[in-house]
């Protein structure tokens, strides 16, 4: 099979970009990081598959990651942030009743002058920081292929198996990128930038054709070129 | 690394 645009992009870039979004003041600032990496993929699209017709590849994968809430694929994941705090004093060998390991249990805890209390993703970021990988090796595909496995063991109560997954991503990510992973599978971003934002940007038509379909990866595919718009593929829907 | 578009090349690290 063709390899897919996300197969290239490695996963921490996707979670760079996420981290300028958040950290950007302004709304403007906000638009640039997401359009520079939107545009990034659209250009390296048309490199990869040069206009080829019937390409069903989309900015989708990387979507579906931005969006987590509106993700629909994939069933419940089944994990919140007590049992991703039990996994990572596990896998860390945490002492029980150490400082961090109460700091991952006790999230909620107003701690120090970082302001970071009730963010776990945030409090999981500083606990990690020192103790795993500086670079992560993923890409945006692999990310998507393990979380679709954390979604199919959950459902079948493969519990084991939901944990050797949630392992291989933990292992192979930076904190940064935990960081961004976790808000992925809590499905909450954070971004102070609204789906409605991300669909404008993405197409005119985005917030449109979702709210008729509520199927992202349809988004994706049919307005993929922003010249295309629902007019001109409204034919071929109905 | 192929023959085939770098990734790298289009998605330009900031600083």
């Amino acid at each position: 099979p063709q390899p897919t645009v996300a197969s290239h992009v490695p996963f921490a870039d996707l979670c760079s970009t996420l981290e300028r979004i958040q950290r950007s003041k302004t709304r403007p600032e906000k638009v640039k990081h997401f359009k520079e990496f939107l545009d990034s993929w659209r250009r390296f699209h048309d490199a990869l598959y040069k206009k080829a017709a019937g390409v069903a590849d989309s900015f989708y994968p990387a979507m579906r990651l931005i969006l987590p809430q509106l993700e629909r694929e994939r069933v419940a994941y089944g994990i919140k942030e007590t049992m991703l705090a039990k996994l990572y004093i596990e896998l860390l060998h945490l002492p029980k009743d150490g400082k961090d390991a109460q700091k991952l249990l006790n999230y909620r805890a107003p701690t120090g002058p970082r302001g970071d209390a009730g963010d776990f993703a945030t409090v999981a970021y500083f606990v990690l920081k020192q103790r795993c990988p500086r670079q992560g090796c993923l890409t945006v595909q692999q990310v998507n292929d393990v979380l679709d496995s954390v979604a199919s063991n959950n459902s079948a109560k493969r519990k084991d198996l939901v944990k050797k997954s949630l392992l291989q991503l933990i292992t192979q990510s930076s904190a940064l990128e935990q960081k961004w992973l976790i808000r992925m599978i809590i499905k909450d971003l954070k971004l102070g930038f609204s789906q409605q934002t991300v669909f404008s940007l993405f197409h005119r038509d985005a917030t449109e054709l979702y709210n008729v379909t509520t199927d992202l990866e349809k988004v994706c595919r049919q307005l993929h070129e922003p010249s295309v718009g629902l007019s001109d593929i409204s034919i071929a829907l109905f | 690394v192929g023959d085939g578009p770098q990734w790298g090349v289009f998605f330009k690290k900031a600083a």
